[in-house]
């Protein structure tokens, strides 16, 4: 199966870089 | 108001006046106003000291203190401008400025270069985009074999790393990102243009004669 994705568009999916919920309440 | 703005000082280190910072960030006056009082609630959420500790940053992000994350981490001591292991008002102000819709785009840039910089030494290497796939995975509880993710890094260094030197710098970063506007999502929070109506009780609690918008 060829690789579509590279590692940044993988990495940025992460929870830990999501601050949208730091102003979630 | 005098004696307001000194009692604000003492229980909160680091507290700049909002108008200074205001005037050195996209932020107006009454948007920093309500990032006080977000910053107010997150700094009390475990040790009440008027400072953001590692823990207090990862409930905040988590909603649960015992979550660990290597990006979450990494957030932290950016945001952690003055490297003393906490995040105080001024860090935290200046550091969300950057993630503003109208902040500058060579300041998201730079931003996410350091980043991905895991040990500071200029360049986003290999090992380390490979330290944060597994970072992910783990996160995610998503499974990939070695090779796929070998695989993945072997694309992305063939796009990236254009001398091939097995290492990104600033600027084949900054050609990278051009190439894939979408990574740079992460570093703009529509919410920042909202903040003053996210958190409208920071009215009562003005620093400041009359709130400039």
């Amino acid at each position: 199966e060829p690789v579509t994705m590279n590692a940044f568009e993988l990495i940025s999916t992460s929870q830990g870089l999501n601050l949208n919920s730091l102003f979630e309440k | 108001m005098g004696c307001f703005s000194s009692k604000v000082k003492r229980q909160f280190p680091g507290h700049e006046d909002p108008v200074s910072l205001a005037s050195q960030t996209a932020f107006t006056v009454s948007e920093v106003e309500a990032l006080f009082e977000l910053y107010k609630s997150i700094s009390s959420s475990v040790i009440d000291d008027g400072l953001i500790n590692k823990e207090e940053f990862q409930l905040a992000i988590f909603k649960n203190r015992k979550k660990e994350n290597l990006f979450a981490n990494r957030i932290f001591d950016l945001f952690d401008v003055k490297k003393k292991g906490v995040i105080d008002f001024s860090d935290f102000v200046r550091s969300l400025n950057v993630f503003h819709p109208n902040a500058p785009q060579e300041d998201k840039i730079d931003f996410s270069f350091k980043l991905y910089d895991l040990e500071n030494t200029g360049f986003i290497e290999r090992r380390e985009v490979k330290q944060m796939l597994i970072a992910l995975l783990c996160e995610s509880e998503m499974k990939l074999a070695d090779d796929t993710i070998e695989l993945i890094l072997d694309k992305t260094f063939r796009e990236a790393d254009v001398n091939q030197d097995g290492k990104i710098d600033l600027s084949e970063w900054i050609n990278f990102v051009s190439k894939n506007p979408s990574l740079l999502k992460i570093m703009t929070l529509p919410y920042l243009r909202d903040i003053t109506t996210t958190f409208p009780s920071f009215v009562f609690n003005s620093e400041v004669d009359e709130i400039a918008t």
